[in-house]
């Protein structure tokens, strides 16, 4: 999380910290059995990682704390339509874990809604994204060990696509921008999410309550002017995410 | 040898040429017979046999083996003769001779026709008949029943029939009554019977009944007044009852009705060469044996609930709603009992106990709180509570359940099972802004 804040203890409590063969990614707690992340922190290129190879950390603000602390996952669900061998397609950036063992759930660990029905991503309104990735921009990227959270505004298709033609220009291969993905950012940088936060909760609240609105996906380099982070859509995956949990 | 055909029951006779006039100088006889223990009524149709004095000259004679019961002749008009006209004739026995006799002429002007006459079989009462004068006495010597060609001879109760076929012998023991009711009588009741009578009765029916004695008639047995009172020492009837003393009966007085506890009652009729007793009369009954009327059951009832209860009698005992069967510390579907023939029930009564839900179902990330004590007999009342605020209960905090009599615990808003729902996206603490 670029330009963020330390996150106190239990105010985010559905954030969850994966170690994917090492590499750090984000995710969140959504029932006692169940972690939502995003499909590209479990590949690696078409392949779904080994379960083996997951750890999941879950009530942490610290990482140094308490890292024996971990489950493995029974069974990952990666969504059928991610195909995305080269880095340059992240639609339908999304995945489900399922635990060995339902979780109580407590202060410091507890379950984001999903989208209500009928939920609407209204441009401008401002979201809670959250992580245990870098801290630093593209020159200097640091590496927190604590949970940083960020406010972020939505950010409209329109806006979002122009900033991805303007980067087209000197790039050779970009990500495009689907309707399962929404951007959320400010023009004047400085204030993003970032590598190590893949997977992790973009929440917005709706009478008090958070839900998940987004999953850190993807993104032009980190907190760059005119730049914006995108989010799979969740709102869109509802069913699919009801649907895995019934069958498994 | 041939067997005997069987005599007529009935027949005909007439003269010999008849309705023609009957030839001169006849003399003809008829033999009729009848079976054994028949007499034969004779009736004429017709006679027209030559009138004279006596029937001097022509005659038809009917006769008994030689005793003359008519002698016939004439016409219904003639002023001389004998005409039986229309009264039949009966014969003592099962025979009858009819003897037809003509001389040499016949008046001149009238051709007399002779005779046609029918007979029957009439069944003799041989029991309504005189003494025989031989000296023999009475055919039977105690009940003659008339029987269509013959009769039978029978006896009163206590004697039975000799070898002879006519006489009786006392004979009053091993009598055994198994029937229901039924009545019994000392022999030859009411008449005295003869002396040195040694009568055993033995009323025994089936096990579960009792048998009650009613002396309904006259009583007469003969007793002996001493300074110690009445006493049976000649004659007496003995009512004599398993594993009891037995009473000896005696007096002019009727003991009356008398209830035998037992299901077996011996009577032993007894009297010497000497004095005189007129005997008794009783009528016996049985009566189911009783078992005591069962007592009341807490928390449940009693069905049938009667006055009394007998044998093979049932009785069925249900609890009150909320309460179980139980006999020997063991919870019984149901229950039944019946009236045994020692008069007891074959089973004892059960009692009825508070049922339980069992300790209610253990909650997920919740508890259990009992409102009504910490009981879980029926209708307890109990509280599912959820580890708040990281879970809420589904249909809500106040949701109460309650031990049911099918031992249930059931909700007031019909959920099955609790269930702990989590609470999503509501922390305990929250970001707070400050700064402006």
């Amino acid at each position: 999380i670029i330009g963020g804040s330390d996150a106190p203890d239990d105010t985010i409590p559905w954030q969850v910290l994966l170690s994917v063969s090492g590499d750090r990614g984000g995710g969140m707690v959504i029932a006692d059995r169940w972690i939502m992340t995003a499909a590209h922190v479990l590949m690696r290129g078409s392949q779904v990682v080994p379960s083996s190879t997951v750890r999941i950390y879950m009530g942490l603000n610290e990482v140094t704390e308490n890292l024996s602390a971990y489950v493995f996952p029974s069974s990952l669900h990666v969504h059928p339509e991610y195909h995305n061998p080269r880095h340059t397609d992240f639609n339908n950036d999304i995945a489900l874990i399922k635990l060995q063992d339902p979780i109580t759930f407590h202060s410091s660990i507890m379950p984001v809604c999903l989208p209500p029905e009928g939920a609407e991503y209204e441009t401008g309104v401002i979201g809670l994204v959250s992580g245990f990735g870098t801290t630093g921009t593209i020159n200097k990227r640091i590496l927190t060990n604590k949970l940083k959270y960020l406010n972020l505004p939505l950010v409209s298709q329109q806006t979002c696509s122009a900033s991805m033609t303007s980067l087209r220009r000197g790039t050779s291969e970009i990500p495009n921008l689907t309707d399962n993905m929404f951007c959320a950012g400010i023009p004047e940088g400085g204030k993003d999410s970032c590598q190590g936060d893949s997977g992790g909760p973009f929440t917005l609240t709706e009478n008090g309550r958070f839900w998940a609105a987004g999953i850190v996906s993807w993104g032009a380099n980190c907190g760059m002017k005119d730049r914006y982070g995108v989010y799979t859509r969740v709102a869109n995956y509802v069913n699919w995410i009801k649907k895995t949990m019934q069958e498994n | 040898c041939w067997p005997l055909p069987d005599p007529p029951m009935h027949g005909e006779v007439h003269s010999p040429g008849y309705p023609r006039p009957y030839p001169h100088n006849l003399q003809q006889q008829w033999d009729l017979h009848v079976p054994e223990g028949y007499q034969i009524r004779l009736t004429f149709t017709h006679l027209d046999i030559e009138a004279s004095a006596d029937c001097y000259y022509d005659s038809l004679s009917v006769l008994y083996g030689e005793k003359l019961l008519g002698k016939f002749c004439g016409n219904e008009n003639s002023a001389d003769g004998h005409h039986p006209g229309n009264h039949p004739i009966l014969s003592p026995g099962n025979s009858l001779k009819l003897k037809f006799q003509t001389d040499g002429n016949n008046p001149e002007r009238h051709q007399n026709v002779g005779f046609s006459a029918q007979y029957q079989a009439i069944d003799i009462d041989e029991c309504s008949a005189a003494e025989p004068e031989d000296g023999s006495g009475p055919l039977c010597s105690q009940i003659c029943l008339n029987t269509l060609g013959s009769y039978l001879c029978s006896c009163h109760h206590g004697y039975e029939l000799r070898s002879d076929q006519r006489s009786c012998v006392l004979s009053c023991s091993g009598g055994l009554f198994d029937e229901p009711k039924g009545h019994l009588s000392s022999p030859g009741y009411p008449s005295p019977p003869p002396h040195g009578v040694s009568c055993q009765y033995v009323i025994a029916v089936e096990s579960g009944f009792t048998i009650s004695l009613n002396f309904t008639d006259k009583f007469n047995i003969e007793s002996v007044h001493t300074e110690e009172g009445r006493q049976c020492l000649h004659h007496w009837l003995e009512v004599a009852i398993a594993e009891e003393k037995s009473i000896k009966l005696c007096g002019d007085e009727s003991p009356g009705l008398m209830h035998i506890n037992s299901n077996v009652v011996r009577l032993n009729y007894h009297t010497d060469d000497a004095g005189q007793s007129s005997g008794w009369s009783l009528d016996y009954s049985t009566q189911r044996v009783k078992c005591p009327v069962p007592g009341n059951i807490a928390n449940g009832r009693v069905t049938p609930r009667l006055t009394e209860y007998f044998y093979r009698d049932y009785i069925y005992v249900r609890c009150d709603q909320g309460y179980k069967i139980m006999t020997g510390g063991q919870e019984i579907d149901s229950f039944s009992t019946m009236c045994q023939s020692n008069g007891q029930w074959h089973l004892k009564l059960p009692e009825c106990h508070l049922i339980d839900c069992g300790e209610p179902e253990p909650l997920l990330n919740g508890g259990v709180t009992f409102l009504s004590g910490y009981q879980n007999q029926y209708l307890s009342v109990i509280q599912y509570h959820c580890n708040e605020p990281f879970y809420f209960l589904l249909g809500g905090a106040n949701v109460t359940f309650t031990c049911e009599a099918d031992r249930v615990w059931r909700s007031s808003i019909d959920i099955v099972s609790p269930t702990c729902i989590p609470v999503c996206g509501q922390p305990t603490k929250h970001i707070s802004y400050y700064q402006r």
